[in-house]
């Protein structure tokens, strides 16, 4: 844990008492290490530390050491402070909005996890009195409409699936008919995996927009992503833009630095977390659990 | 001499930026750095040398030799949205071209349409597919499969597998059965085991491939979705560290977006 590997480093600093420049550069090198080890973005990484460094520095020059803390805890204190404060106070969950109905839109590469969270939103809506309607714009992906017809039925919410329209666009803007027509408050629309490098796909993705009008854009990350994840979470962002973020897979082990890597450069929050394969497992973000994990 | 230093500082610390984003990891980083920077340069250039040693780190796992046994049976494994179901499509059409009689085992009896996304493949690959007798667990689909295949003189026999978290023990063990079922009824089987690692994993990556390993016998990896701006490096440290080879490639959703893995390709493309 990065708590053992800082105590290491103040103890062959020949048990230094309190934090100096010299020793908080020997701990800077050990956080450096510990996050990339954890999957942080290496720009990430570089920005995080000098952070950590100055929030260092300031104790040194105010002498403001924590009481009782010797000075691998008070590091440990400040990485977790600034990382906590990265991840931000909100709550995650959905935005606020006054739009009928609230649209919610599922995007992310390939295998992240949309279409099984997209049924997990929906368990959730529905146990919170809310009526969603499920869509799907996936005609690429063979049996992916089934997969999520397949799904609604074990939630038991409705799918607008009309037979034989196989346009992207026109799939989602009947959704939205549909759930406004019927009265339905909620339409979650999922969306086929895609490359954010690929410009034809990227652009349908903002066609799907812009018929929806969604009040939510989650970006589904899966949780052991590597360096990549700033790409990917970037180019969507700034393509289409993102709302939130549904970090899955988070049952495994993985440290799931991924999650600040993400939310540093989408500057959104975490709305969810998919901490299993069964629809009831969705889960609210809880920063200090996250920062644990990555700390390890 | 001591000008070059400074200028061999600033290139290490650019080769290791470069490295660690393509997701090699720490320790196999520092390791290739050693490596390079103690090597006598000959005029090759930092970057050439450390292209020379990845290169080297893959020559060093030799690809298991092919074993005389019919039906060969190719179990592929991984964790959850890697690619699996799709790659399967794709072996069975490569493998028909090559002249081969592939049969599909659809045992992901668990997933929401799963089998039903199987078959779109095995249709569009011209390959039969042996699917599960209503509530058959995976273990008797493999069971199934194989006999349809001896009977029908299918070879090899490709088994996709439902996506598992390997921290998951009871479905770890469901691996471990399938082995035994497909041991039982062929020599040596399986005797692919291929892992399906997506190239945007990080270093779970190498967890994954250790615990695979040790479970269900993988023999070799499969790193799909090439085609986006991942390098998937963790293959790099699992050759090295578990010595196990890639064997193909995944580089798009199509059916031909299946290549046999090519060390240099691969080299070449960490620095584009
Ligand atoms: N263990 C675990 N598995 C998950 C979680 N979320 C999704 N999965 C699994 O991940 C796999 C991929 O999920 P999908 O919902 O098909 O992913 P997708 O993003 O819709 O995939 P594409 O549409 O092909 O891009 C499936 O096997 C899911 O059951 C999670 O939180 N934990
Ligand atoms: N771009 C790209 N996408 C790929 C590649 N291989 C698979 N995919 C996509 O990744 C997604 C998941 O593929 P699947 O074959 O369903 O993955 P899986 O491992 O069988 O998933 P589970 O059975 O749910 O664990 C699909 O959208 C595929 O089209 C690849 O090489 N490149
Ligand atoms: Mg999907
Ligand atoms: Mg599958």
């Amino acid at each position: 844990s990065l708590s053992t590997r800082l105590q290491d480093v103040f103890k062959t600093l020949r048990g230094e008492s309190r934090l100096t420049p010299e020793n908080i550069e020997a701990a800077l090198r050990e956080i450096r290490l510990a996050l990339l080890e954890a999957d942080v973005n290496f720009k990430v990484v570089k920005a995080f530390v000098d952070r950590v460094r100055d929030r260092a520095m300031d104790a040194v020059t105010n002498k403001d050491t924590l009481r009782g803390l010797g000075p691998s805890q008070e590091v440990v204190k400040i990485v977790r402070d600034e990382m906590v404060a990265l991840f931000g106070n909100a709550e995650g969950g959905l935005q606020a909005t006054t739009k009928r109905p609230r649209v919610i839109l599922m995007l992310g590469l390939q295998g992240a996890g949309k279409t099984t969270t997209s049924g997990k939103l929906a368990m959730w809506l529905k146990t919170q009195g809310k009526h969603p309607l499920l869509v799907s714009t996936d005609v690429k992906r063979p049996a992916a409409i089934q997969q999520l017809n397949v799904v609604a039925e074990k939630v038991g919410v409705r799918v607008h699936d009309p037979a034989g329209e196989m346009n992207p666009v026109t799939r989602a803007k009947g959704a939205v008919a549909e759930a406004t027509t019927l009265g339905f408050d909620v339409v979650i629309v999922d969306t086929a995996g895609r490359l954010h490098i690929d410009d034809e796909l990227m652009a349908e993705l903002v066609a799907i927009k812009n018929v929806t009008d969604p009040s939510d854009l989650l970006f589904v990350a899966d949780a052991m992503t590597g360096q990549d994840a700033i790409k990917s979470a970037g180019e969507f962002n700034a393509q289409v833009g993102v709302t939130g973020v549904v970090l899955t897979k988070m049952d495994g082990d993985a440290r799931g630095g991924a999650a600040l890597s993400v939310v540093s450069v989408v500057g959104v929050p975490i709305a969810f977390v998919g901490s299993g394969e069964r629809l009831e497992d969705l889960e609210p973000f809880h920063p200090e659990r996250v920062v644990s994990r990555v700390l390890g | 001499e001591r000008r070059t230093r400074p200028v061999d500082v600033e290139t290490v610390e650019a080769l290791e930026e470069l490295l660690i984003s393509a997701d090699i990891g720490v320790a196999a980083t520092t390791r290739i750095i050693a490596a390079v920077t103690k090597q006598s340069r000959n005029g090759a250039s930092l970057r050439d040398l450390v292209k020379q040693e990845i290169r080297a780190v893959f020559a060093a796992v030799d690809r298991p030799s092919t074993v005389a046994v019919h039906p060969q049976v190719t179990l592929i494994v991984g964790v959850n949205g890697t690619g699996k179901t799709t790659t399967v499509g794709k072996l069975a059409n490569l493998l028909k071209s090559q002249g081969k009689t592939p049969l599909i085992c659809a045992a992901d009896t668990f997933r929401a349409a799963a089998v039903e996304q199987l078959e779109i493949w095995a249709n569009r690959a011209g390959v039969d597919m042996v699917r599960a007798r209503e509530g058959a667990d995976p273990a008797a689909v493999v069971f199934d499969a194989i006999t349809s295949g001896k009977a029908k003189g299918r070879d090899p026999i490709l088994i996709d597998t439902a996506g598992r978290l390997h921290t998951r023990v009871n479905l770890m063990n469901e691996l471990d059965k399938i082995k035994r079922i497909a041991a039982r009824e062929v020599p040596g089987a399986p005797h692919d085991v291929l892992l399906v690692l997506d190239a945007t994993v990080g270093q779970n990556g190498v967890a994954q491939a250790r615990e695979f390993m040790s479970v269900a016998g993988v023999n070799g990896i499969v790193l799909t979705k090439l085609d986006g701006t991942a390098k998937g490096g963790v293959a790099v440290a699992i050759a090295h560290d578990l010595r196990l080879p890639i064997r193909y490639v995944g580089v798009g959703e199509g059916i031909n977006d299946l290549v046999p893995f090519s060390a240099d390709d691969y080299v070449d493309s960490l620095f584009e």
